[in-house]
């Protein structure tokens, strides 16, 4: 995607950066995050994750990573791996459990932080980052360093979801940000018993941000309690993602 | 439960204070807590509701309220009523948006002023307190204004969830504050074609956390989205609390 390179830079050149946002938190944005990258990777991608989520981070928790403080190489941080996915996030740079309070040139220097002082492979394919739900000032800040990012909408079916989620994605357009579509989580539930699907949350949430902001909706994803039941899923979402 | 009174308390005497936790958030927590005031309304209580989740205040949102600046009344703040239900929280306090970083002094000067700024009308019956998920500092001052304040746990069947609950439940006993009991929430689907249950979930998250604590299970919540076909559930369970 050929991001505009201040000095330090330290992101793969030829990665393309999809910034993942959604309205409100709570509708699947961090395991949609996680999912993606995993398919991605069983797709022969190279795959990162950027969780910048400052105020609720919880990548390195669904990975189960570990702060043990990080390893640094040659004056810059070695993000640690799982399933061969590099991840870096506030909790893993940050002792401590504080609520973070992250304003204006704290936040901007924290962001770039995540792409001047890690260490990153500069052969990864893709860079996914995790924002925090909503419009507020994280997403300012990635597109100060990412001015190419892509982005990639997560709803809910839910009504309060799906508006939160247009809100979010029109601000992403105001700052240039092109949008590849929205992804409906929980989209319906395949009953274990008749097979018929159950829409428990309704069934508008996806058309709605999709019509809203003229974009396709990408994947449906039911509600399962097994991740690993979604892989198929998942697997259809990135090619239509590599394709895009 | 008649809690020891320092001068200024303003909360009503002869009410039944209890407090609502959960160990992580998402896990229906607030809900529950609304559903619940309003099945005891329905029984013909006076309920109110103190929202002390300081970091991610919901009460309000659930009932519509907007904070159009409270009503000052011989000194002290009247409190908004939703479905006769009298409602306060940090977000009909405090102007605009900003995460809030409550710590020490600080977090106990606000929860005291939800017991002695507000005019609570003193024939109350129960006083509902919606607490953060986990077992950070609010739930210690609450202790410090309310020592007698009975405990009602809300979890998910996911054994994640259960875990977390069990340990807000033992900090809770570890202050002093009774358990009532745990509230199994999003228990299970009843499908629509087959109205067979679906326990999407899982099925032990309950039941962990009752054994561990020795507390009942006082209801088994369905996944709903239309809060109203709740209300059998609810009014269940406000019975058993009434004669707790
Ligand atoms: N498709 C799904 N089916 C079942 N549970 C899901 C699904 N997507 C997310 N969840 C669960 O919902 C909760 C919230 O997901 P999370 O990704 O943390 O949301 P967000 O990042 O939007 O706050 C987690 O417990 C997660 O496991
Ligand atoms: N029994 C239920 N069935 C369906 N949705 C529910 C249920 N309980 C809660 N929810 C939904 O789950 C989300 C989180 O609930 P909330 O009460 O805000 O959780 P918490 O207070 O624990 O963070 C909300 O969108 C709410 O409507
Ligand atoms: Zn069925």
């Amino acid at each position: 995607s050929k991001q505009p390179q201040h000095l330090l830079f330290s992101g793969p050149q030829q990665a393309r950066y999809i910034a993942v946002a959604s309205g409100k938190g709570g509708v699947g944005k961090s395991t949609v995050t996680v999912e993606l990258a995993k398919a991605l990777v069983l797709l022969g991608k190279k795959v990162a994750i950027v969780d910048a989520d400052v105020y609720g981070a919880s990548i390195a928790k669904i990975f189960n990573i570990h702060n043990d403080g990080v390893t640094i190489h040659e004056g810059k941080i070695l993000p640690p791996k799982a399933h061969d996915i590099a991840v870096i996030g506030i909790d893993l740079l940050n002792e401590g459990n504080t609520p973070i309070l992250w304003r204006g040139p704290m936040l901007g220097k924290l962001i770039n932080q995540f792409f001047t002082d890690v260490a990153w492979e500069q052969d990864i394919d893709f860079m996914l980052i995790d924002l925090p739900p909503g419009t507020g000032d994280v997403p300012m800040a990635i597109q100060q360093v990412l001015p190419q990012s892509e982005m990639l909408l997560v709803t809910t079916p839910q009504h309060d979801a799906a508006h939160v989620a247009v809100r979010a994605g029109l601000a992403a357009v105001d700052m240039g940000h092109p949008l590849l579509g929205v992804i409906e989580n929980m989209a319906y539930y395949q009953c274990n018993d008749c097979a018929k699907p159950q829409y428990i949350f309704g069934r508008d949430g996806g058309m709605t941000v999709a019509t809203a902001l003229s974009v396709p909706i990408l994947a449906q994803i039911p509600l399962q309690n097994e991740k690993s039941n979604l892989t198929a899923h998942f697997l259809d979402l990135a090619k239509i993602i590599i394709n895009a």
